[in-house]
């Protein structure tokens, strides 16, 4: 993901 | 995984199965608003571009596809039903996504040094599927406020949605605690909504707990 973190919630 | 996202992930899924009990069973999709459907079918779409691009794990995958699928299921059954009038499912939807939308261009987890272009749009409609969920359910509120005789099942599929987000608020303070994982955009917008569902919870309340055989 571009984000600093990866967005692993629905 | 916490147990407090997985106890709001559970009761986003058995939001979706109290919607399709309600339509199938009743066979009539009053009390239903369309309008809500339609936007949170947008919110997920607009959100789960990524199954394109990533993959976290497949229990993620799964629901994603689920919550796409049942929603565009439920949409369908919503709009082609003809007992419903739809009479008083009247927000105006424009003061919700454009406001949602224009936002979402300004604030976002955009980095343009880094991602292509492609993904950076995709960040961008991860935010505007973030604000627009936040106030989605507004037309269904409205709805609700306005129908004397909704029916409990409706009732129980919109406190199911408020149980989800409660357990998300837990979720991220847990999250934040003890791993430092932290999504602004995601947390205010997910308060925002939560409260939302304080105006529905003094509703259900009145009209679903207090009418219970004691």
């Amino acid at each position: 993901a571009v984000a600093e973190e990866a967005k692993d919630e629905l | 995984m916490n147990i407090f996202r997985f106890v709001g992930d559970m009761s986003h899924l058995a939001s979706f199965f109290l919607l399709l009990a309600k339509l199938i069973y009743t066979k009539s999709s009053t009390g239903v608003s369309l309008k809500t459907q339609a936007l949170y079918l947008t919110v997920f779409v607009c959100r789960y571009l990524d199954l394109l691009v990533a993959f976290v794990s497949w229990y993620n995958e799964l629901m994603k596809i689920f919550f796409i699928a049942a929603s565009a299921y439920i949409v369908y059954v919503v709009a082609t039903s003809t007992r419903n009038s739809n009479a008083s499912d009247t927000y105006r939807v424009e003061f919700l996504v454009i406001p949602a939308l224009v936002l979402a261009c300004f604030v976002n987890e955009t980095h343009w040094s880094k991602g292509g272009w492609s993904l950076n749009v995709m960040e961008i409609l991860w935010a505007f599927s973030i604000y627009l969920e936040a106030v989605a359910v507004l037309p269904q509120l409205k709805m609700l406020h306005q129908l004397e005789d909704t029916t409990n099942i409706t009732m129980h599929y919109m406190a199911s949605l408020g149980i989800y987000r409660a357990f998300y608020l837990l979720n991220w303070v847990y999250r934040l605690y003890y791993e430092g994982y932290w999504h602004p955009i995601a947390v205010v917008a997910g308060i925002v909504q939560t409260l939302l569902y304080a105006d529905f919870f003094i509703l259900y309340y009145q009209s679903v707990l207090l009418r219970l055989p004691s």
